[in-house]
């Protein structure tokens, strides 16, 4: 069974070790506040009221034994970098930081994080693509520099045509790995299905391509 | 040109408005602390050093006129919620809100959010699935309830066939869409591409039918 040490049980660590023992895995959780220790202690496999910034604390943990340690102790900078510095002393294997701005997270880094993460940067990015999204192209999941898998909104030109009849792959190299209609998706479409008004298309490819099919296709 | 409302810049705010800015957005942000505001201001199209738990300044800012608002404010519980119904009574289009805690977002939803967003919990639940996941199968994008897009380590009976001779659509109803090797992704593969050891294949398809195809072939 997979065994984590969440050190820090604010928003983000609080999260991390629920979600990690509703996904089937052993979590010790640990934090300074008894307060916070005592809003998860029943939910989570062990937990301990500890300050981490203290090399015998973080010794007694045995931090060697865990697939994974997390240090989420955001905005107390000194705190997170002790406490990071000593779990890389103490054997992590892997050892995950959060960081509250890049120059954090740079120290992080160079003191034995092998991942540092930026939680409000990642979604702030993320919504800010959502917002400026074209409604006709979506990309999904990049998979190269020039292709990755996108939804588009069916042309109307190619409304009332087979897949076959568009020849999308020969045309566009474009693949059509699904089509979403309403609240239903077809997943690896027939040859043979014809498009429809409003038919969202899951498609894989180069998208200067994808955006010439959906140009020069009105 | 899209224009967005910023309230409040702190790690999440300023992460936001200087993505938008990036993406081509003109972007206003509002923030009560001028040193907070001084980070950005050269950075971002319009700023204000404002208390927007104020409804004669949150009047004086034509929230109509965005494509969207986000009131950013998170730990501050009573301005988060002043600022987001003020937000609501002067005519936001589309209010987007980010919350400390599940009841926070409950009340903000209720308040006139039209999106509520829990950051932490957002990349604290990607990062258990993360660690939680099994090496050979990764699962990258959700399609349908039985169908997502995923990576598959190429198992060992696969090394040294082509797709062809695989009929891993016939056998499984698997697409394989693309391949990565070292570094390199080939996207839509040809037929008679041979799978070498090593190979992550990425796939389309049902989750069940890709367990099995690594399972009996090992
Ligand atoms: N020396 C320490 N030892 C153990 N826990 C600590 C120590 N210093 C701070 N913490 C804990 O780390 C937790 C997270 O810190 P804090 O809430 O400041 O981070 P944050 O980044 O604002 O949180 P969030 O996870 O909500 O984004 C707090 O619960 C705090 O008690
Ligand atoms: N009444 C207000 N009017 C305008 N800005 C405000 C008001 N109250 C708080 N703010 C601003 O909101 C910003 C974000 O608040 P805060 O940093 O507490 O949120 P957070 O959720 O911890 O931040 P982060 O965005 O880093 O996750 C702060 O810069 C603060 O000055």
């Amino acid at each position: 069974k997979q065994q984590y040490l969440v050190v820090g049980l604010g928003g983000f660590g609080q999260n991390l070790a629920l979600s990690l023992v509703e996904l089937g895995a052993e979590v010790m959780g640990v934090d300074r506040d008894e307060l916070v220790v005592a809003e998860v202690a029943d939910r989570v496999t062990h937990t301990a009221v500890a300050d981490t910034t203290d090399s015998r604390v973080v010794k007694q943990l045995g931090v060697a034994d865990f697939d994974a340690v997390v240090c989420a102790i955001g905005t107390h900078l000194e705190a997170s970098l002790m406490t990071t510095l000593l779990l890389k002393e103490n054997g992590a294997k892997k050892l995950v930081a959060k960081a509250a701005n890049e120059m954090h997270g740079k120290i992080l880094s160079r003191i034995g994080a092998d991942t540092v993460l930026y939680p409000e940067k990642e979604v702030a990015s993320r919504l800010a693509k959502d917002f400026m999204a074209s409604k006709d192209f979506v990309e999904l999941v990049p998979l190269t520099v020039q292709h990755s898998m996108f939804e588009l909104t069916a042309p109307k030109k190619f409304c009332g045509h087979t897949l076959q009849e568009l020849h999308l792959r020969a045309n566009f190299g474009l693949n059509v790995i699904g089509l979403k209609r309403g609240d239903q998706t077809i997943v690896s479409p027939a040859a043979d299905e014809v498009i429809r008004h409003n038919d969202l298309m899951i498609v894989v490819g180069d998208r200067k391509k994808a955006q010439e099919a959906i140009e020069k296709h009105p």
